[in-house]
């Protein structure tokens, strides 16, 4: 554990729960992407399996439980409690675009043939892309909540800050796991232009707004 | 180590 790893998971778990108090305060699911938190939940229950056979801290498995079940709170938030205020008309990112690409990667590029490394590597690819329903809902609404984009930004830091723990980690370790590096790398560009929109406009207390 | 012996990460 190094303070650039420690910060991201902070971060992400910071992400996590400003999208669910927002669900829960406001009551309401308008603007966020039942998919986007689908296919979030199907990153961490595909991900977190070797809760059952591996135990590596404390820390680690309290961080994994509550992945899975807050991504699952917020799926249920989305499309049955609050189901009336999902706005599923601009939800319409088709997620076989992001699942099958993430599974032909998965058998390409793995640690081995197994089950669980499999299913390890499907997760880290369909990571780096699951936002993009959420993306794609925010450019064609052409707006996002504050609140939104606070979850957005904390969301793209986190892998940001990996990405820097994996430096330091390769320097002092000799630690180098390229499925995840490069797929944290894909992961971090995709919310470059958020992060360029959320420093120019959140940030000075406007609304984000994608031109047209 | 092969990353794939320690998942460490989240």
């Amino acid at each position: 554990m190094n303070l650039f790893r420690l910060m991201g998971d902070v971060s992400h778990v910071l992400a996590v729960f400003i999208l669910l108090a927002k669900i829960w305060r406001t009551r309401s699911a308008a603007g966020i992407s039942g998919r986007s938190q689908i296919l979030f939940t199907i990153v961490y229950l595909a991900r977190y399996m070797d809760l059952f056979f591996s135990f590596i801290s404390l820390y680690n498995t309290v961080m994994k439980l509550l992945f899975i079940s807050a991504s699952c709170a917020t799926v249920y938030l989305i499309y049955f409690k609050f189901r009336a205020t999902y706005d599923g008309n601009h939800d319409t990112f088709r997620i076989e675009f992001v699942l099958v690409p993430s599974l032909l990667l998965a058998f390409i590029f793995h640690y081995s043939m197994s089950f669980f490394e499999l299913a390890w590597s499907f997760s880290i690819f369909l990571e780096a892309v699951a936002i993009l329903p959420q993306l794609f809902m925010v450019t064609k609404t052409g707006e996002a909540e504050n609140i939104t984009s606070h979850y957005l930004f904390a969301l793209g830091s986190y892998r940001a800050l990996y990405i820097l723990n994996w430096i330091y980690r390769y320097y002092t370790e000799g630690h180098f796991d390229p499925i995840a590096v490069c797929a944290g790398i894909v992961q971090t560009i995709l919310y470059c232009d958020f992060f360029y929109l959320y420093v120019t406009k959140v940030l000075q207390g406007r609304k984000l707004q994608v031109l047209p | 180590t092969l990353p794939s012996e320690a998942h460490d990460e989240l």
